[in-house]
């Protein structure tokens, strides 16, 4: 464990937390592709199967259950509850995901690193979780309005990956035979993608103005 | 071994 891949969980863990204390306090998911967030239940689910049969230690051990209790219980909240359920923007969240399901599990079975169930759903989920994003920020750009909270929760979500590529480049350097070109593509790929809204995110903060992203 | 991997992250 290294300063930047634990800073790198706890802005994880927080962006969840921002995202669950929204929608449980003003019973609202105004703004939350729940496309999004089914997205990252299904990259855990599949990610933690190891969960029970690989102890690595207890803090990776309850983060895991915190991940996948926090990002299923969010899809509950959107999809099941029955003040929160009004307010989800079925119209304009409409990202047909599945097209990012197929190719991702396509792209598992053909570059893994080892050719067994756990290692595909595991690239799988890696793939997966590099364009889980894509729903929320075309939503963002369809509503035109974030709100400050869920513009924080997409904030924190490319720190902590681009957290986590610090993490990969210092355990490179310090551990040998540290090579993990999967990994590194797909978190890679994933922050490229928030690097345009972290583009208006600073110039709104900075300016001190409402986040607009362009059409 | 299995520090080596990126199995031990999240």
């Amino acid at each position: 464990m290294n300063i930047f891949r634990l800073a790198g969980d706890m802005t994880h863990l927080f962006s969840v937390l921002v995202l669950l204390l929204k929608i449980h306090t003003i019973k609202s998911c105004a703004g939350i592709s729940l496309k999004t967030q089914e997205l990252y239940a299904l990259v855990f689910a599949t990610r933690y199967l190891d969960i029970f049969t690989d102890y690595i230690s207890l803090y990776n051990t309850c983060m895991k259950l915190i991940f996948l209790g926090s990002s299923f219980s969010i899809v509950w909240y959107i999809r099941r509850h029955k003040i929160v359920r009004r307010s989800y923007d079925k119209e304009q969240d409409t990202f047909r995901h599945h097209f990012l399901i197929l190719p991702c599990i396509i792209l598992a079975l053909l570059i893994n690193e080892k050719f067994t169930v756990k290692e595909v759903m595991w690239t799988f989920s890696l793939y997966l979780e590099a364009v889980a994003i894509l729903p929320q920020l075309v939503l963002l750009q369809r509503t035109r309005n974030i709100d400050n909270l869920t513009g924080q929760y997409i904030f924190l979500l490319g720190a902590y990956r681009s957290l986590y590529i610090l993490n990969w480049i210092y355990r490179y350097f310090t551990e040998q035979h540290y090579v993990h070109w999967i990994t590194w593509i797909s978190g890679l790929v994933q922050t490229l993608l928030y690097a345009d809204f972290f583009y208006y995110y600073f110039h709104s903060w900075k300016n001190n103005e409402k986040l607009q992203l362009p059409a | 071994a299995q520090d080596q991997s990126t199995k031990d992250e999240l």
